[in-house]
């Protein structure tokens, strides 16, 4: 086994809230020393079976990885860029046999599609979208929303992305006049996508249609809020909100998460739920991902914190090791995995 | 919350906002 390959190392035991919902089963090393920036999971099909892989990005290389055995991953194949550094893996939902990635340096400057075939006929990279892109997204149905500013406004548009990786169909949003900062697609509802402006608005767009339906205000207290999370029950649409900016202590806690509700109709709305850390953690949100009920988040203290949305609480923390901050956290699109990273290249899959 | 305090609700909200937005 090479270096490449994964390896389970000794991690300190945790002395924390319901450490034994939290369990270490293997370290992705990567061996390039390059800087490490994101991880996702994905399904790619190896001798005509959909396997769930790991996808991980340096700087200058994004790499696949198969599962070999039980909580074994061996890398499969390896895209590398030379001009413009990866920035994040953009996850595709329900789709196989596709990476998208995000470049740039601050902006997003280009949105690739990653490939895999063996032939020469195709390419293994393929260039969806370039310009100053500021959010983008991946829907279902191999669909990819992004919103990229031109000289005298913002465009948003969606890409089909066919079986070679090129774009198949584009269809254009009716633009905001504001900057927007995320999207979300709204649970069970397949038409309607979300979008968080830097302007605390949240605006609603009829896919199908491309008509924008409402711009809702939510207030200074939500500034640069980030969406991760939007469903619609009873007539309300509920919206997970975590706040890059939200003050570090409030009465009842660091709040890092938030969960609000908002009538779509009146453009009303008000919060339901602060999700803070518990008594005696500092920090507040750096980077985070939520998936079903579960929320997690890398804190400027350098801690992976996890909440049970429905429950309200922190139910895991998640300390630095080996001396070292996490740097990113994102749930597994394929099974029921944490994916958690560190600067230095580890991927460590708990 | 006091769902009085978000006004009147509509579970078709999404198709009635459709039938009222722009084209």
């Amino acid at each position: 086994h090479s270096i490449e390959q994964t390896e389970i190392t000794d991690v300190p035991a945790y002395d924390t809230l319901n450490p034994g919902n939290l369990q270490l089963v293997s370290k992705l090393k990567n061996p390039s020393g390059s800087c490490s920036v994101d991880v996702s999971a994905t399904w790619w099909e190896i001798a005509g079976v959909k396997e769930p892989c790991i996808v991980t990005a340096c700087e200058y290389a994004v790499s696949l990885w198969k599962p070999l055995d039980i909580w074994q991953w061996e890398k499969m194949y390896s895209w590398h860029f030379t001009e413009i550094p990866v920035l994040q893996i953009v996850p595709m939902p329900d789709v196989c046999n596709l990476v998208c990635v995000a470049l740039g340096s601050l902006e997003i400057r280009e949105i690739r599609a990653l490939l895999c075939f063996s032939d020469a006929k195709n390419e293994n990279q393929v260039l969806l979208n370039s310009g100053n892109i500021q959010a983008v997204l991946g829907l279902t149905k191999r669909r990819l929303v992004s919103s990229s500013r031109t000289l005298c406004d913002q465009q948003v548009e969606i890409v089909t992305i066919a079986e070679d990786g090129g774009s198949k169909e584009k269809q254009f949003l009716m633009p905001v006049e504001e900057t927007i900062q995320t999207f979300a697609e709204v649970q069970g509802m397949q038409e309607a996508l979300l979008g968080t402006t830097i302007m605390n608005n949240i605006v609603i767009w009829n896919l199908k249609t491309g008509q924008l339906l409402k711009k809702m205000p939510i207030g200074d207290s939500y500034q640069a809020s980030i969406c991760h999370k939007a469903y619609s029950e009873m007539g309300l649409l509920f919206v997970v909100l975590s706040h890059p900016c939200a003050k570090e202590k409030e009465p009842s806690g660091s709040p890092v998460f938030q969960l609000i509700v908002i009538n779509p109709k009146t453009a009303l709305s008000m919060g339901v739920m602060l999700y803070c850390l518990p008594q005696g953690q500092a920090g507040r949100f750096l980077e985070g991902d939520v998936k079903d009920n579960f929320a997690a988040a890398v804190l400027t203290s350098g801690t992976i914190a996890i909440w049970d949305l429905l429950l309200g609480h922190c139910t895991a923390l998640l300390p630095p090791i080996s001396d070292q901050n996490w740097s990113f956290v994102k749930w597994s699109g394929t099974d029921s995995h944490l994916l958690a990273g560190q600067k230095d290249g580890n991927i460590f899959v708990y | 919350c006091n769902q009085a305090d978000l006004g009147p609700i509509s579970i078709n909200w999404f198709e009635e906002l459709s039938s009222e937005a722009p084209p």
